[in-house]
């Protein structure tokens, strides 16, 4: 029920290839090639960047985008544009239908659809009649691209450049184009991104983190995992912190390291990355198509990413840490939200897209208090006891959000109880299903609003 | 759904724990 008039989206990046090689150094350049082969081309950025144009902070001109440098590593993947295309044309089918304009009375309608001559079934140039379609990215190339290809997915364009194809398009398919209406993709300075914590306030980020990290929970909970992390770094080279040069160590929170000293994040890269595109643990490796050790590297996938999804929830049930990651984005969109219902009715209605990371999205539900992560659960599971961890018996503590994942704030006009008098409230969507959410002064008693 | 104030308030809320 009711008439959606503003929607503020927070999506994580699509599919992207591992972060970093991990693999023995005789085998780096072959384990490239494959990633390489994963990559669109550049034409398709030629392509985006032509409807959605980046648009980086002057403070960006000296560096440019955080990851470029990497190639073809922490890039975006073909698989990625499409998923973030389908999740695009998904939320452009929803607010088409079930947009402001949808239900307006027939002047208004007028007026609002303009140079369509009030075309009911709203196409590419429709969509940005009725909204105001504004998106901010972190500076990564990734959700640069991720964004573009989720506009891409709203506006409902049938693009004739596919990844990978190098070619160049015929003059007919540019007419097909033209004229078209730009949005730009920002990306804010870095001192002023509500996007990303960690690139904004490294210090104080590093400070917060290093008191979870250093609390005596943490550590006897995290020591439990070293031997685990030691089979990692045994397997994948690129992990084993200790052999690396100081130079090429990755930064660690704090100058004690945690127990489990590998990068959590990079591990379960490794695990991620290559069950989605097929590709064997154990390839590139000196164990390649030895059977048993892909056996046993399979059976570490589970355990690993179980391990960083608990740390990062050590992170997020730190209020001081969690307050400082996930309030700014959502003070952003709180003023914007309440500020809306006084839009004229001929304006057009926000439709905010900010493109993030997995870390970002966690947090906004954290911070928001999202009931299946807050709450208590009744029993614990046999997963959870058999790896030692029955001591936690809140929520569903291993859940991470999967690449593309989105978490949408609608603002919605309702009649109020038949009344005729309008209100406004706030419906929230994770991956497209409503989310209840916990009083945040009523946490300990797990009692939603 | 949540009423604004609500949702004004969780935000609240989270800054005033930081």
């Amino acid at each position: 029920g009711g008439i959606v008039e503003g929607v503020w989206l927070f999506h994580r990046h699509g599919d992207r290839t591992t972060n970093r090689p991990l693999c023995a150094d005789h085998m780096i350049e072959l384990e490239s090639e494959f990633w390489r082969s994963k990559i669109p081309s550049e034409e398709t950025y030629d392509h985006f960047n032509e409807r959605f144009p980046p648009n980086l902070h002057e403070s960006h001109a000296r560096h440019g985008y955080l990851d470029a440098k990497r190639e073809p590593y922490g890039r975006l993947t073909c698989k990625g544009i499409e998923q973030m295309r389908t999740t695009g044309r998904r939320f452009g089918l929803r607010y088409e239908q079930y947009g402001h304009h949808a239900r307006r009375k027939k002047d208004q309608t007028v007026l609002l659809r303009g140079k369509n001559n009030g075309r009911v079934i709203a196409g590419d140039g429709d969509f940005l009649d009725y909204w105001d379609v504004q998106a901010c990215s972190t500076n990564y190339l990734r959700t640069i691209a991720s964004a573009q290809s989720f506009l891409d997915g709203v506006f409902g364009s049938t693009s004739v450049l596919r990844p990978g194809m190098t070619t160049t398009p015929k003059q007919n398919d540019l007419l097909s184009y033209a004229p078209v209406q730009q949005v730009p993709i920002n990306v804010r300075d870095r001192s002023n991104d509500t996007l990303n914590a960690f690139d904004r306030e490294p210090a104080l980020m590093r400070n917060l983190v290093s008191d979870v990290m250093s609390s005596p929970n943490f550590c006897e909970r995290d020591a439990r995992a070293a031997p685990l992390a030691a089979r990692l770094a045994n397997f994948l080279p690129g992990l084993n912190i200790h052999k690396k040069k100081k130079e090429q160590q990755p930064k660690l929170f704090g100058e004690k390291p945690p127990p489990s000293n590998i990068n959590w994040i990079h591990a379960t890269d490794h695990f991620v990355c290559r069950a989605s595109h097929g590709l064997p643990y154990t390839a590139y490796s000196a164990f390649e198509n030895d059977e048993s050790v892909e056996s046993t590297m399979a059976a570490m996938a589970s355990p690993t990413l179980a391990h960083l999804a608990w740390r990062f929830r050590q992170w997020y049930l730190n209020e001081e840490l969690l307050s400082a990651v996930a309030a700014p984005p959502l003070r952003e969109i709180e003023g914007q939200i309440c500020s809306a219902p006084f839009l004229g009715v001929e304006e057009r209605r926000p439709f905010v897209v900010y493109s993030c990371h997995d870390v970002t999205l966690l947090s906004l539900l954290y911070g928001i208090g999202a009931d299946f992560l807050i709450k208590k659960k009744k029993r614990v599971n046999g997963f959870d006891a058999m790896n030692g961890i029955e001591e936690e018996e809140w929520g569903s503590w291993r859940w991470w959000p999967a690449y593309a994942s989105t978490l949408a704030f609608e603002l919605v006009r309702v009649d109020e109880r038949g009344t005729g008098l309008d209100s406004h409230v706030i419906r929230i969507f994770l991956n497209g299903k409503p989310l209840k959410v916990v009083d945040p002064e009523m946490r300990k008693e797990g009692i939603m609003i | 759904a949540l009423r604004l104030s609500d949702f004004s308030r969780i935000v609240n809320h989270l800054e005033q724990v930081g």
